[in-house]
């Protein structure tokens, strides 16, 4: 993670998504498998310090990830 | 339009493409 939060603020916004991305999946996908790329894909349409406050947070990360099955199963 | 497609999906290894429409 340190190496994310120093790398990220010289990285172009796809790549600095694209970083954030890779780290969020690989830990989502152990709580939702089949679910894993569509969360994943909501997640990063947050903004980016929040999205480092959830890699930060393991029990922040799942609670926004519940929040997004919810409404991933309510679209 | 269509929201059938949302929310895009992230592939590892695989250029995200989410941003294209910001």
């Amino acid at each position: 993670l340190e190496t994310l939060t120093s790398t990220l603020p010289s990285a172009s916004p796809q790549e600095q998504k694209q970083m954030l991305g890779e780290r969020l999946f690989s830990l989502i996908q152990a709580v939702q498998p089949t679910l894993a790329g569509k969360i994943t894909g909501m997640l990063l349409e947050i903004n980016n310090s929040e999205l480092l406050r959830m890699l930060e947070s393991p029990e922040f990360l799942l609670s926004k990830v519940d929040e997004a099955v919810a409404v991933l199963q309510a679209h | 339009g269509s929201s059938i497609n949302w929310p895009p999906e992230f592939h590892p290894g695989v250029p995200w493409k989410g941003l294209q429409n910001i």
